[in-house]
């Protein structure tokens, strides 16, 4: 099963 | 003070139409180069990315002194503009330290001037960075094609995986009842460029979207003939519709990865 992941993991808060 | 004079009130329309169910409330930052706007969904998966350059023809007259933000419920804007007609000229307008936003249609016959004002407010949304880097592929498409394909595949499965090579990019579901599989070949061959379909690509991609969101995305087809999708492996995908005479709107969404 695939997971869904956060755009947090990928992007950095500004 | 803020003013923007759109000249087509249907663009402003559509983008918000697009916007309103994922992203119920969000800030429009104005500055002398434009608009924009970045919006997280609830659930932290699905971000949009909105551009509105103020140089671009769509701007008849674009006038900002100073930076400002207006947080606005999406989906009471969407109800102000319907109350514009689809050809009505659209001003935006607002002071420097805004409390409400201004919405004033003109018809094209010059007959007819609405107002309309709105409360904004205060959104405390969070901005992610978003690195400019490139993409191990990007594939452009006709947008209707796009919408068909999350609309078809979504009758099956949750998750469509995207399977971009040199030949061309297959997108396919599996869900418990079913499976369904389409293949799209590179066509840069057909006259119109807006019915081409072609791959860029450095390097082939394998990833899986939640369908729910690419769906969500698509309500913005509208906007553009054509849509484009960039990818590169364990990363959100870019899904970008470009906007005639003023910009663009994209979507990020993040990647289904295997734990």
């Amino acid at each position: 099963i695939k997971g869904q992941t956060s755009l947090n993991r990928f992007f950095s808060k500004q | 003070m803020f003013e923007a004079k759109m000249l087509q009130s249907s663009v402003l329309k559509k983008i918000i139409e697009s916007l309103k169910d994922l992203f119920s409330d969000a800030n429009f930052d104005c500055s002398s180069s434009g608009i924009t706007l970045q919006d997280m969904d609830s659930s932290h998966v699905a971000l949009c990315y909105l551009k509105l350059r103020s140089d671009e023809e769509g701007f008849e007259d674009y006038r900002c002194d100073r930076n400002i933000t207006l947080g606005v419920n999406l989906v009471l804007m969407s109800k102000i503009l319907k109350c514009a007609g689809n050809d009505d000229v659209i001003t935006l307008r607002a002071e420097d330290e805004p409390n409400i936003l201004t919405f004033i249609f003109d018809s094209k016959n010059g007959e007819r001037v609405s107002k309309y004002d709105i409360k904004l407010m205060e959104i405390d949304s969070e901005l992610l960075g978003i690195p400019d880097t490139e993409y191990s592929c990007v594939v452009k498409m006709p947008s209707h094609e796009f919408q068909r394909i999350c609309s078809n595949l979504s009758q099956l499965g949750d998750s469509v995986t995207v399977d971009c090579h040199k030949e061309g990019v297959d997108f396919k579901v599996a869900g418990e009842q079913g499976s369904g599989a389409i293949k799209l070949k590179q066509n840069t061959t057909v006259d119109k460029e807006e019915d081409q379909v072609s791959v860029e690509l450095n390097e082939a991609v394998t990833q899986s979207f939640a369908l729910k969101f690419l769906c969500a995305f698509t309500k913005a087809t509208s906007l553009s003939d054509t849509v484009s999708l960039s990818l590169t492996q364990d990363t959100p995908i870019v899904v970008e519709y470009p906007i005639a005479q003023h910009g663009y709107l994209r979507f990020y969404l993040a990647p289904k990865i295997e734990e």
